[in-house]
């Protein structure tokens, strides 16, 4: 067997051994359904809760959308892992914007709103999009106003002593780690600018060689230069994600 | 991030997903999280799925897009989930990120690669909201 076929089989090993099963430990993946049901990311029980309690009420029960809007709220109000709603993931100014979406598998209407400043009421916004617009996704200071205009409270400021907190500790660490690539300066804060990929290669060449030294730091992917693997040691963790 | 999906007594479909993004992104930078197909999609004639995970490469395969339109083509959740996991994890291997998928006969199933994952269900037959671990 030549050495590509044995490489080849060790990284497909390696890919299988790397991804999870989808059955859940000691049970079945797959349950019998029972309507109605309400399935959510992440252990957020209050959520599922809020949302049931919409959509199993009196005979007929709410609808879906109502009852997506207040699982979704209850997460936003209880600021769930830190990653939903107000207080949370502050960008590199400190600021906290929202991303929301909801969509109606009925009519196959959806409306979103992306990077929404000074609103707390993500799903709520996303709503209004969907019930008083044509549209699907509106933006920034746009979504902002869009969602005052249509009665939800704003402007407020949505960061918090926590997201503040943990902001200015990045910054005293030298805005690490951050989200540029192929930019200079690479290792401190901004202001940057672009390094074509000949002064990225040869920046990071020094820095294996340099790292070799000690304890050996892998920063370029071998078979793929265009997209160094240091922006796929992202920091993407239970904590940091979309 | 939530990302939620919700089957009525009507047996109408919703999801909806609501996030404040990753942490020290660039400003201006918008998730997968209102990216439709991406962090959620639903269909009443099939099912929904919702998902979590690191949006900049996410959005770029839209694993719930693709979960739904699996079931379409008569997949069960937990195949659809596996596959628009895998399809992702092909490309990009130190990825992380998970999805989850139910039919419209509220059978569902979790999928994910590079962390543990877990998502909650609660339908007739539970007392409360159950919590399912999916190990990576």
């Amino acid at each position: 067997m030549g050495r590509s076929s044995v490489s080849l089989l060790v990284g497909l090993l390696l890919l299988r051994f790397n991804w999870c099963l989808a059955v859940h430990g000691g049970g079945v993946g797959e349950v019998g359904g029972v309507f109605p049901v309400v399935v959510s990311t992440w252990p957020f029980r209050e959520a599922v809760r809020a949302a049931w309690d919409v959509v199993s009420a009196g005979d007929g029960g709410g609808s879906a959308v109502d009852a997506v809007v207040a699982g979704c709220s209850a997460c936003e109000v209880l600021r769930c892992d830190g990653t939903v709603g107000p207080g949370g993931s502050p960008d590199e100014n400190g600021e906290t914007t929202l991303d929301a979406l909801i969509m109606n598998g009925a009519t196959m209407e959806i409306g979103a709103v992306a990077a929404m400043r000074y609103v707390k009421d993500g799903i709520k916004a996303a709503k209004l999009v969907m019930e008083h617009s044509l549209h699907t996704l509106l933006v920034g200071e746009k979504a902002t106003d869009f969602a005052i205009s249509m009665g939800l409270p704003g402007p407020i400021n949505l960061s918090s002593p926590e997201s503040l907190e943990k902001w200015a500790n990045w910054r005293q660490n030298h805005c690490q780690p951050n989200f540029w690539k192929n930019v200079a300066p690479a290792d401190s804060c901004g202001p940057y600018h672009p390094i074509n990929l000949a002064q990225a290669l040869d920046s990071a060449k020094h820095e294996v060689e340099w790292s070799q030294g000690g304890v050996c730091q892998e920063r370029f992917q071998s078979d793929s230069l265009l997209e160094p693997i240091h922006s796929h040691l992202k920091f993407i963790d239970r904590h940091n994600h979309d | 991030t939530i990302s939620m999906a919700v089957i009525d007594k009507m047996g109408h479909v919703a999801v909806g997903t609501s996030t404040n993004g990753a942490t020290f992104k660039i400003p201006g930078r918008v998730g997968d999280g209102p990216i439709p197909g991406s962090s959620s999609y639903g269909d009443d004639e099939v099912g929904a799925c919702g998902a979590s995970g690191d949006g900049d490469i996410m959005m770029r395969f839209l694993p719930c897009y693709q979960v739904v339109e699996s079931m379409r083509q008569g997949m069960e959740p937990r195949d659809a989930a596996m596959d628009a996991i895998s399809r992702i994890a092909r490309k990009f291997p130190n990825f992380v990120g998970a999805v989850f998928a139910v039919n419209k006969k509220g059978v569902h199933a979790g999928a994910c690669h590079g962390w543990t994952f877990q998502y909650s269900v609660r339908n007739s037959s539970m007392h409360d909201v159950e919590v399912i671990t999916v190990y990576p």
